[in-house]
This record gives C-alpha cells, structure tokens and sequence, in this order.
C-alpha cells in the first residue's frame, strides 16, 4: 500500500482484499469500503496514505458502536421483548449495562450475574469460562460455575479441572441430565452460596439444528423464572478461524437467544477473526473478550483499536 | 442464488454465437463472489477464476441449455478436478500396523474423529488401537476412553506426559498384541507454534506413520491456506479429513487446502456421533461450495 500514488480503484481493490483475506466477508467489505469512499469524497481526501487510516477508523467505529448499542438499553424499541422470553420474565433484563466494570457494581441488580456461554462444537467455550472465572475471582467477585454439557464426552470432568484452577466450585449432574434442570440447580445453589457470578457452560452445538437451539432457549426461560433478569449475559464464543458461517452462527444464535456479546477465541493464531466486524455491522453484537491462548490467563477485553490496527499490520 | 446471477448477466445472449469475453468476465465477477462467500481463500480464487476464465471464453453457446448455466458446468466440472480424486482411502501399510496420526489446530474434532475412523476401519476388518497422545488438555484421557468405547476400541494410555514417548510405546507393544492398525490423537496446536510442531516431528521421527491426516474444521475461513501449509511444510501430509460439515458452512476450505498442498480430502465428519463419517466426494463437495 505504501507505493501508490493516488487515490483510485485499485487502492481499493486492495483493501478490499485486505479485508477479505481477514474473513470481514464480500458484503461487509464492499459496504465500508463505500463508506470509505463517500468521507474521502465529503472530506476532499487527496493523499492515499490516508486512507488505510480513514479506514482503520470506520472499522473501530463499527465496533465501538456495538458496544455502545447494548449499554443504551433505550435504544431498544419499545415492547420488543427478546424471542425466549414469557411475558412474566425478565423485567429487568434490558437495564443491565454490559462492560466489565458493571460486574463490581452488581448491586443494582440483586444477587448473582448470570453468564451462559453458547457456540458450536469446539470454538473454546469451557476453556473460556475457566479464563473468566479466573478473571472475576481476581477481581474479588464470588464464582461459581455450572457444567451444563451433560452431553459430550467428559465435558464435566474438562470443567472440573478449570473451576480447581481457578478456585471455584463446579455445580453439575450426571451425564445425559436435563441442561436446564442443571442450570436450576446452579442458580440455586449460587443464590444460597451469595455467590456474585455464574457461568454456565453448554454443550457444542450447530446453530442449524433447531431442537438443540430450543434447549437454549429453554434454559433462559427457567433460568429467568428462578431470577427475574437472568441469564444477564449469554455470550457466543467464536473461533477466530471461523469463516462466513461465524456470520451464520451469529445470527442464529442471536434470534434464538439474544446474545449479549461475543467472545472471540484462538486470536493467538494466525485467522484475524474480521467475521466479528460483519457481526457488529449486521447484528450490533459487541464483542466483549478474545481468547490468546490456553492457559488460564490468556483472555483480555476486547479493544476496538488494537483489534482494528492489527487488521493492516 | 448463483444460477440467477448468472441468469441476469447472460440474458442477452440467445442460445446462438459464442461467450464473449465480456459476457464471462461478468459471470466470473459472480462465481468470484460466490467461492468467497464460500470461504475460499482469495488468492485460491484469483487462480481458480484465471483458469476457468479462459476457459469459458469462445464456448459455443448451445441451444439447450442456457449460458448461464454453461458457465456454472465449466466452473463446476472445474471445481470436481480440483478436488481430486473421489474417495481416496486410507492407505494401509505392507506389513502391520498401520498407523494413522491425526493433527490439526484446538477443537477441529481430532478425539472424535480417531474414534470415527476406529469404527469405520473396524467394520472393513482391521483391529484398530486408539493411543492417547494428547498429554495436555483437560480430561482428553477421559474424553477419548469414553469415545473409544462407543466403537468400542482400546486406548493405549500410556505412562506419562511424553506424547512421543506414548506414541512409541504404543506402536512397539502393538505387534506384540496383534494391533493391525493405530490411531494416534495428537493434542491440537497452532501451526505457528514452533515447539509444539517440533514435537509432531519427533513423533513422526519416533514412529513412522503410513498416513498422517490433518484435521481441519469445515468451517475455517481463509486461514486454512497458512494453516494447511505449515503442517505441509513442517510435518509432511499424507491427506485431509474435515469435519462439521452437517452444518450449513460452505466448506471452501476444502478447496483451499487441496489447492495449497495437492493432498487429499479422504473423509468428511457429518456429526458427533462414532458413525457420523462419509467419504469424501468431489461432486458434493463443489455443488456445496458454489451454494
Ligand atoms: N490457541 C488457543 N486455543 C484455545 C483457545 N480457547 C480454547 N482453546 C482450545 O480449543 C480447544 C477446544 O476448547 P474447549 O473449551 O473444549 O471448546 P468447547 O467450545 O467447550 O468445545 P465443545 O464443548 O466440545 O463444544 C481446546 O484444545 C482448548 O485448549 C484460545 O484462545 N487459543
Ligand atoms: N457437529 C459436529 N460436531 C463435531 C464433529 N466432529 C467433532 N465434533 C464436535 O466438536 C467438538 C470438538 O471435538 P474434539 O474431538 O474434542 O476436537 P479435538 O480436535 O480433539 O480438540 P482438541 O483436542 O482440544 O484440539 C466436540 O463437541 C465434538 O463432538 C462433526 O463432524 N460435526
Ligand atoms: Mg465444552
Ligand atoms: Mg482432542
């Protein structure tokens, strides 16, 4: 890019590539590169070394702006109630802000954070929330964590070793229980406890298998009837590696159960994970952690600028 | 869709004449759009387009079909002869045991797979042995005694934390217990992480494979090219499978991959349970990718 003289379609025919070659997608590249185009055009830009930077901007403000979207719960046009949702449920489930520093001033809501961690099979779920609940107890917080994958093979036995860990207790069952009924059980055991934070663990999934979906759902309909508000995260963990079908899991995901955030894991690697700038331009999905690496303390929260810089470097 | 896009660009021409090269050029902008959104490597693209581009250009126009859909059998045609070989088989070794090493990148589906494979090789006769050469992640002990008793097959467990050492032990005692075939699962790992790929090489080193398979998750993105690659590069590939294609992904990583390292795809993962596992077939495989 340093080469060009000016300012003309195949600078854009490379950026766009850019872009494509970090998985942002045909559509979404073509979309912000218009916007690109339009501010070089309002603004009288004439030296190409701008543009990566005009470009840069655009990206970090997309994610910026699915962050800021969850935080204005009034955003949210009036009545709309989320798909899982019965009408006697969550009141108070569109006025709880979303950054990590909420967390500590979780007295405004009354007893415990619910946090249930989705995806498809394989993108980091239960190694993520051993990181999280690491993060929190570091943090001062009271953790407990529920295996809730009553299905895959060792799935409590995997959770168990990260909930020592990190100096938590696990609430589980035996194999083949009802997730729901599992994430009952948790919720109550970590009101009685005074416990500050649940995380939920939940088996692998396919986005496109419906009945699997309805168990989420099902889940947040008897986690919300326990504790009006609750889950008051549900976060979708997204392999870094994922292509376009990341944008398919998104939305999926988020019709079914309202996602509260993504966490974008195995950035450590060399997939640049672009697909999370489709999901907040499309979606408004803010992506709130990324996942480094493998042990407890590779995760960190998601910050725009250096995600955004990162794309070009 | 694809054919209507290609129904747009085409509906000028009436079935007489030949494709001009404009009129390709235009359709070739849709296909380059559509492998993309396939999650075929851009690059791949590149070379995929320039070599079916000048291919489709001066192509009789027949009557019975309309141009449109010429083009989409040319770049079909193109895409089945790309992706090679229909159902390559594991291949088996000239004196026993064979022995099958899966590798691959974190949560590609490597535990389940092995699993896969020792009830696929078991109903065509072989005696398959599972070796646990995953030292590292939480319960992937736990985890693949469980799979392996859904074929059911044994685990070799080894004493240890030394994958190498368990892999060398496991190929050693296996004659001695009348093994004919061994699947190692190998812990998954970052193609960019030079002391775990190190390792893999000493295992091979140790143990010689007859096949060493990357495993690669259906849906990755354009990062299957680097990926694939380095374990090219680094290890040497005998074939692919890939897996979690019962999901709606497009699968261009297949093609991807093959077009970086001319191995085969073998299998396909169709699911999570010990049956969910096809043979790969060209045909399928480019109707997926063109959508
Ligand atoms: N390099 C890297 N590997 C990761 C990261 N997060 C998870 N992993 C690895 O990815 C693999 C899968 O992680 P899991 O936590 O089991 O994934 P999961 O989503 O719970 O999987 P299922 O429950 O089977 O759907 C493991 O080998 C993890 O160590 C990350 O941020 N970086
Ligand atoms: N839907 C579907 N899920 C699959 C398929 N293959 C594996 N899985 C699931 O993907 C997840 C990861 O599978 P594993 O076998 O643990 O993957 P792995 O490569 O051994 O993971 P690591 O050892 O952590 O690198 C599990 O939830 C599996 O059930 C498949 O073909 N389809
Ligand atoms: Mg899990
Ligand atoms: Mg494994």
């Amino acid at each position: 890019l340093r080469g060009r003289a000016r300012i003309d379609d195949d600078l854009f025919e490379e950026l766009g590539e850019i872009l494509i070659s970090a998985d942002v997608g045909v559509a979404a590249s073509e979309r912000i590169l218009d916007r690109v185009k339009s501010r070089v055009r309002s603004n009288g830009v004439d030296d190409p070394g701008e543009i990566p930077r005009l470009l840069q901007e655009e990206i970090e403000e997309i994610l910026e702006a699915a962050s800021r979207r969850l935080t204005a719960p009034e955003k949210r046009p009036p009545g709309e109630r989320p798909r899982w949702e019965r009408p006697e449920a969550g009141e108070g489930a569109d006025e709880v802000p979303v950054t990590e520093a909420s967390m500590a001033a979780k007295e405004g809501t009354g007893g415990p954070r619910v946090m249930m961690v989705v995806g498809v099979n394989g993108t980091g779920k239960t190694t993520t929330i051993g990181k999280l609940a690491k993060r929190y107890v570091d943090e001062g917080q009271r953790v407990l964590v529920a295996a809730c994958d009553t299905y895959r093979a060792a799935a409590a036995e995997q959770l168990q070793i990260w909930a020592d860990r990190a100096g938590v207790e696990m609430v589980g069952s035996h194999s083949g229980a009802d997730p729901a009924s599992v994430a009952y059980d948790a919720l109550s055991s970590t009101v009685a406890r005074g416990g500050d934070v649940l995380l939920i663990d939940t088996a692998g999934r396919l986005h496109t298998r419906t009945p699997l979906m309805e168990e989420l759902r099902k889940m947040k309909r008897v986690l919300a009837r326990l504790h009006p508000g609750a889950p008051h995260d549900t976060l979708l963990v997204l392999d870094a590696t994922t292509g376009q079908n990341g944008l398919s899991q998104c939305r999926l995901f988020h019709e079914a159960l309202d996602l509260t955030g993504i966490v974008l894991a195995k950035l450590d690697g060399t997939a640049r994970g672009g697909i999370v700038i489709a999901a907040a331009e499309e979606l408004g999905i803010p992506v709130r952690y990324v996942g480094t690496g493998e042990t407890i303390a590779d995760i960190a929260e998601f910050d725009p600028r250096s995600f955004a810089a990162a794309l070009f470097s | 869709d694809l054919t209507e896009k290609l129904g747009d660009v085409f509906r000028r021409l009436r079935g007489y004449g030949r494709l001009s090269e404009k009129d390709v050029r235009a359709a070739m902008r849709e296909i380059r759009i559509a492998l993309l959104e396939a999650d075929v490597n851009y690059r791949v693209v590149k070379d995929f387009i320039d070599s079916v581009q000048s291919e489709a250009v001066g192509e009789r126009v027949t009557k019975s079909v309309s141009p449109g859909y010429q083009v989409i059998k040319i770049v079909h045609d193109e895409l089945v002869s790309l992706l090679g070989g229909e159902g390559e088989r594991i291949g088996f070794a000239a004196s026993p045991p064979t022995v099958i090493m899966l590798v691959g990148l974190q949560g590609c589906g490597k535990t389940t797979l092995a699993a896969k494979l020792a009830h696929r090789l078991k109903k065509a006769g072989k005696r398959p042995l599972l070796v646990a050469c995953d030292t590292r992640r939480p319960a992937a002990r736990e985890q693949l005694a469980i799979v392996a008793d859904q074929v059911p097959a044994p685990v070799f467990f080894g004493d240890g934390t030394d994958a190498v050492e368990v892999a060398a032990s496991a190929v050693k005692g296996a004659r001695e217990q009348g093994r004919d075939l061994l699947i190692l699962d190998t812990g998954g790992r970052l193609h960019i992480d030079d002391e775990l790929m190190d390792e893999l090489a000493r295992m091979k080193d140790a143990v010689h494979p007859t096949e060493i398979c990357l495993v690669a998750d259906g849906m990755t993105g354009q990062d299957a090219v680097q990926v694939a690659k380095e374990f090219d590069d680094r290890l040497g590939i005998d074939g692919v499978i890939l897996t979690k294609l019962d999901g709606d992904a497009r699968g261009g990583a297949a093609l991807s991959i093959r077009a970086v390292t001319g191995r085969p795809i073998k299998f396909v993962g169709v699911g999570e349970k010990v049956g969910d596992l096809e043979e790969f077939i060209p045909e399928r495989m480019a109707s997926r990718i063109l959508g």
